[in-house]
């Protein structure tokens, strides 16, 4: 059962200047942040249930997180996996969807089944020298509605993609 | 080698070929060219000064100079260029680093920018600031919301209200950006969206900054008791924190449109859910 109360009461208590403006000790920003989290982890039950309710049937939905610094373990291991993305705007997006893999080929089809163009590129990663595969794939969604992507990965093994790297700059 | 470039059917950006900083951004659309430079900078927080004892802290933004020291004058680049996306990295120092990216059919350039932790064993609290600088006759004036709705005009060195002194030349220009922040000469618009609340100016005709990320070592007094030095996952190690800034070159007549309903895309941003197939189970509630 998922409730978006707790993410409401966190973000009630958010309304203070100290969480909207940085203006607390550590351990308070710390506390608005845990509670955000909380609240936002309930509300993926929420989440999960109403695209179990509009897709008319129960999957293992996962929410990556960490995204934003290349972090999902699903998409970094499964050989096949699906990418849902819903759209919350009253009118259709496009929208390229990035996911941190563990391969360098894969095979995206969107909900009639196309094919769908992707790409996997090399990311650095932050402060060390080996990189890590990104999946790109154009994505689009109805209006206050979702799409269901499917993602396989292909035995492929070089990578079907290195970036071209410019030559360093003047060290100078 | 030649300049770097990424481009698709709406948007052209050009790099420096020595120093790999961004040199000029063009709408094909409209045909319209604006050379711009845009870098990373960092403002030395204040601890008080003869003239005032105010430190930089929680409360309050207050730089030791008017001038922000450059990160670095060049920065290394690589160029990731496919079918689906076109970026240029870009690596400033070890604690910041940005990535210029251009999605086919995107009418803005994104700049995903990576700073931190934020180095202090300089003694130097530091509030670091992304600036852009072009030629555009500005006239001491540019533009930020109030919390995505209404679009404010600010001038520098200036208060509708009252006869400012101003005794603070950055500071107390910098005013609250909750969504974009732009700069026009009244033909062409120069506009920025942010992902996140942050603070920003026009400090000069033509220049356009936004505040990334603080790391301070004194409080300042106002009742926090605690300097904004916030470790990050261990004591003393700092945040890193990542943020991306949607940049837009329209002209004034197009500008409104462009950046309302890019706002809107990125505030309701499509939510990205996996599952694993083959765990299906028919569910009809009720």
């Amino acid at each position: 059962q998922g409730s978006s109360a707790r993410l409401r009461q966190a973000m009630a208590v958010a309304q203070h200047h100290d969480a909207v403006s940085g203006t607390s000790k550590q351990h308070v920003a710390n506390d608005y942040a845990r509670q955000l989290a909380a609240g936002w982890e309930e509300c993926q039950v929420l989440v999960s249930n109403a695209l179990a309710s509009l897709g008319s049937s129960k999957k293992d939905f996962v929410f990556c997180n960490q995204l934003n610094i290349s972090v999902c373990p699903l998409s970094q291991t499964a050989n096949h996996f699906q990418a849902i993305l819903y759209n919350p705007l009253a009118w259709t997006i496009t929208w390229t969807v990035r996911l941190p893999v563990g391969a360098w080929a894969y095979n995206v089809r969107d909900p009639s089944g196309q094919s769908v163009p992707s790409e996997v590129i090399d990311i650095p990663a932050k402060g060390s020298e080996n990189s890590h595969p990104e999946l790109i794939f154009p994505a689009s969604a109805p209006p206050l509605g979702f799409s269901i992507y499917s993602v396989t990965r292909l035995s492929v093994r070089t990578p079907q993609f290195r970036d071209c790297c410019s030559p360093p700059m003047a060290q100078s | 080698s030649g300049p770097l470039v990424i481009q698709n059917e709406h948007l052209r950006a050009i790099f420096d070929p020595n120093t790999g900083l961004l040199q000029e951004i063009e709408n094909l659309d409209l045909g319209l060219r604006l050379p711009v430079s845009q870098s990373f900078y960092w403002y030395n927080a204040s601890t008080g000064d003869i003239t005032h004892p105010q430190a930089s802290g929680a409360y309050i933004f207050r730089p030791d100079k008017t001038k922000p020291f450059p990160l670095r004058h060049w920065v290394n680049t690589r160029l990731v260029k496919n079918a689906l996306v076109q970026e240029v990295h870009q690596n400033f120092s070890a604690w910041c680093s940005q990535v210029v990216r251009l999605y086919p059919g995107q009418r803005h350039l994104e700049l995903e920018w990576t700073v931190g932790p934020v180095p202090i064993r300089d003694g130097f609290g530091k509030e670091i600031i992304s600036r852009f600088d072009s030629q555009l006759k500005t006239n001491g004036r540019f533009y930020t919301d109030s919390n995505g709705r209404e679009i404010l005009e600010r001038r520098r060195d200036y208060r509708p209200t009252w006869d400012l002194n101003q005794t603070e030349p950055v500071a107390g220009n910098y005013y609250p950006v909750s969504s974009r922040i732009y700069i026009t000469d009244g033909q062409v618009q120069l506009t920025v969206l942010t992902d996140r609340s942050q603070g920003g100016s026009s400090l000069r005709d033509g220049s356009l900054e936004l505040m990334v990320h603080r790391r301070l070592l004194m409080d300042d007094n106002r009742g926090v008791g605690e300097a904004l030095l916030e470790p990050g996952d261990g004591p003393g190690t700092g945040l890193v924190v990542r943020g991306r800034h949607l940049v837009l070159l329209d002209t004034v007549e197009t500008a409104a449109a462009g950046h309302r309903l890019q706002a809107q895309r990125e505030a309701l941003a499509p939510q990205l859910v996996l599952a694993s197939p083959g765990q299906d189970v028919p569910y009809s509630p009720g």
